[in-house]
This record gives C-alpha cells, structure tokens and sequence, in this order.
C-alpha cells in the first residue's frame, strides 16, 4: 500500500507525455533578411514521462506498451518508452536563394502536430 | 553571449596584469572556448542550410522585389494547409500538372544590353539562366507567366470589329538563335488567344523546353513571344498590351511588378530519400 502511494505521489509530481509549445522566430537567428514568410513558425517539441500503465491517449505501440511493462517490473533492465513526435506536419516557406532567387518550398516534419510514447 | 564572455574575459586579464603584473591564463581558456563555440554555432547553421537544400547562407541584395504570384502562391499554400488540414507537402496549382513539386522557383529574363535591344514590337526573345536549380530536383511543370494591360478603345481607331480585339499569344522555344543572314528556327510550345480590352496575366506552357535547358544547358537559347492577330498578321496597335520589355517612361518599381516571370515546379526529392 505504502509503495503504491508513493508511485502515486511520484506519477503526479511528474508531468505526462505531451506536445510543448516552441516557437522559432527567424528574427531571432537573423535569417529574416533571406526568409521573406513566415516570420517563424509553431515548431512544438514533445516532453514528459511515459508511465505505466500507458494511457490511449498516449498513442503508444505494442511494443512501446510491452516495453513500458518490462520497465515497471524491473527499471534496470529496461528504459521506460519514450515521448516523441508521433505525427509531424510541413511548412512553406518563402525565401531567397544564393543566387537572389525567389523560392517556394515545402519541408515536410517540421511541426509536431502530435506526441506518444514509443 | 559570447561576446559579452570574451569581453569579460579581456577585461579580468587586463585587470590582472594591471594590478598583480600576471598574465591570467583564463582569459585565454574563454577565448578559446568562445572559438569552439563560435565553430559549433557555425556548424549548426551550416547544417540547418544543408537541411533547407542551401549550399550557404543567402545573402540577398538589399532592394529585391518579390514577385507577387510567389506571394499569392504562399498564401494560397497556408489558406490550404489551414482549411483542409493536408499533411502532404506538395504544391497543388489549379490547371498545372504540377504532381508531387514540393518547391517552386521564379526566374526573372537577362535584360538585353543596350545595343543589344529588340526592334521587333511583336517578337521579343526571352533568355533566362536557370542554373540555380539543384540537379537533385525533379522538374516536374514550367510556366511563363505574361503580363497584357487593356488597351482603351478610343485610343486605338483601327479597332472597330469585334475580331480586331482578339489576338495570339505564342510562344516559341529558340532552337537555333538568328544570325545575320538566316532568321531564328523555333518550334512551337504553347498558344493563348486573348482580348486586348482585358488586362491579366497569361500563363504559356514552357515545360519541355526547360526539362531541355536543365538537361543541355548549352542548347539554352530561351524563349520567342508573339504577338499576332488571329489571322497571323502583325500586330497594328500604337499602344504597347504586353509587358514583355521596359518601358522608355515606365518607373522600375512597375517594371519589377509586370515583367515576363518564369515559374518552374519541381520535387525535392532529398528529403524524401531521407525519410525512407
């Protein structure tokens, strides 16, 4: 009991799996002067701890759950899953070249639209 | 930060030398971690460019004029993404068979040097270097896209039939350039009747020609641009409808904003070769 409370405890304080808000400002890296739009983007990140048992909405594998399991029965023999990008959109951008040319471009996995633990 | 460490830095080892006669060695160390640092930003920068398909930082004139369909296209581009949510990164253009192009490009022709310019008023060669474009791309549509201004009635007395407004624009790719004594061979690419009383842009197929140009860049002689009359005479019109090249009294900034673009569609298909 005593050891169930304290996971609990432990499980609160620590923050779940999810998408972070990251904005990259192309002022800031002084590339405005080539980058003509956007002016930065929502780039997001994925932060947080992956517990077990791994919830739906965690977005997880087969295997990231048999791993998460492994990890609550012995620590050591196993990391826990990770949180990472699941599902990443592109962008465009519009900039000029070396060669002072006009460009549009689609880059694809540049936002991260959504996190899980695999 | 780096800077404000290194000045830091100086400024303890001066103040060192100054009140003990020591060299302080620390100030060394940062100067020497601020270089490390400054090669580590460097690094990152060059490998951001890498992943943005650029070969090194862009350093764009200050006075540049970004045309305003590559504007129009970027935000045609966000209202799609934002409306229908699409993951894919193609460009979709209505009426281009554009397929997966995921970049676009935009070319503006060499104006010809003085002694150099064009009598003909209904013929204009159009050059365009297009060497930019990195091998890795897959070209997949060409446009070249015309601006035509209307022509008011009144001021033209030869218009008085309804077939005196229709004209052909043409557009010819230079197969061999002319000479002194031969005239230009070209062959046929793209044709678009338009009316003289409207003003728009016009937008002629140069796809095969410049899948020709990227493959022997030494057969690049550019483009030929008509502009006849239906039943093929030349054109009798005083006033100048298409803005193929500047104008005497015209200001730069209208000519940046109405000058022949060349828009080239292709799939970077880097970054897909990477994922797989």
């Amino acid at each position: 009991e005593g050891k169930r409370r304290s996971r609990s405890h432990k499980r609160k304080s620590k923050e779940q799996c999810r998408r972070h808000a990251l904005y990259v400002d192309f002022k800031d890296v002084g590339w405005d002067d080539w980058i003509v739009a956007p002016p930065g983007y929502q780039a997001f990140y994925c932060h947080g701890d992956c517990p077990f048992p791994l919830a739906d909405h965690l977005n997880s594998t087969n295997h990231a759950i048999v791993q998460t399991l492994v990890n609550s029965v012995n620590p050591s023999a196993v990391p826990k899953a990770c949180c990472i990008p699941t599902e990443l959109s592109p962008i465009s951008m519009l900039y000029l070249d070396e060669y002072d040319k006009v460009v549009l471009k689609n880059y694809q996995d540049m936002v991260v639209e959504g996190c899980g633990c695999r | 930060q780096e800077t404000a460490l290194l000045v830091a830095g100086n400024t303890n080892n001066n103040r060192r030398e100054d009140y003990t006669g020591e060299t302080s060695e620390k100030g060394t160390t940062i100067r020497e971690n601020s270089g490390q640092r400054t090669k580590d930003i460097q690094a990152l920068e060059s490998s951001l460019l890498k992943m943005f398909g650029l070969g090194s930082r862009p350093r764009p004139r200050k006075k540049l004029e970004i045309p305003q369909y590559m504007l129009e296209l970027y935000q045609k581009q966000m209202q799609i993404r934002d409306s229908e949510e699409i993951m894919g990164g193609d460009i979709n253009v209505r009426g281009k068979f554009t397929g997966s192009a995921n970049t676009v490009r935009s070319f503006h022709h060499l104006e010809p040097k003085v002694h150099e310019a064009q009598s003909s008023t209904d013929k204009v060669t159009l050059i365009f270097n297009i060497s930019s474009v990195p091998e890795e791309e897959i070209l997949k549509a060409a446009e070249l896209r015309i601006y035509r201004e209307q022509i008011l009635q009144h001021l033209e007395p030869s218009l008085k039939r309804k077939r005196d407004f229709r004209y052909k624009l043409e557009a010819h790719e230079v197969i061999k350039p002319q000479t002194k004594n031969r005239d230009s061979i070209t062959r046929l690419l793209d044709t678009k009747i338009i009316d003289i009383r409207n003003s728009s842009w016009e937008s002629l197929d140069l796809t095969p020609a410049v899948v020709k140009w990227r493959t022997t860049p030494r057969k690049s002689h550019g483009v030929e641009v008509h502009f006849i009359r239906l039943d093929g005479r030349p054109s009798e019109l005083k006033s100048s409808h298409v803005r193929l090249r500047r104008s005497i009294n015209g200001d730069d900034s209208t000519w940046q904003a109405q000058r022949p673009l060349l828009v080239t569609y292709s799939d970077d298909t880097r970054s897909k070769r990477t994922k797989r």
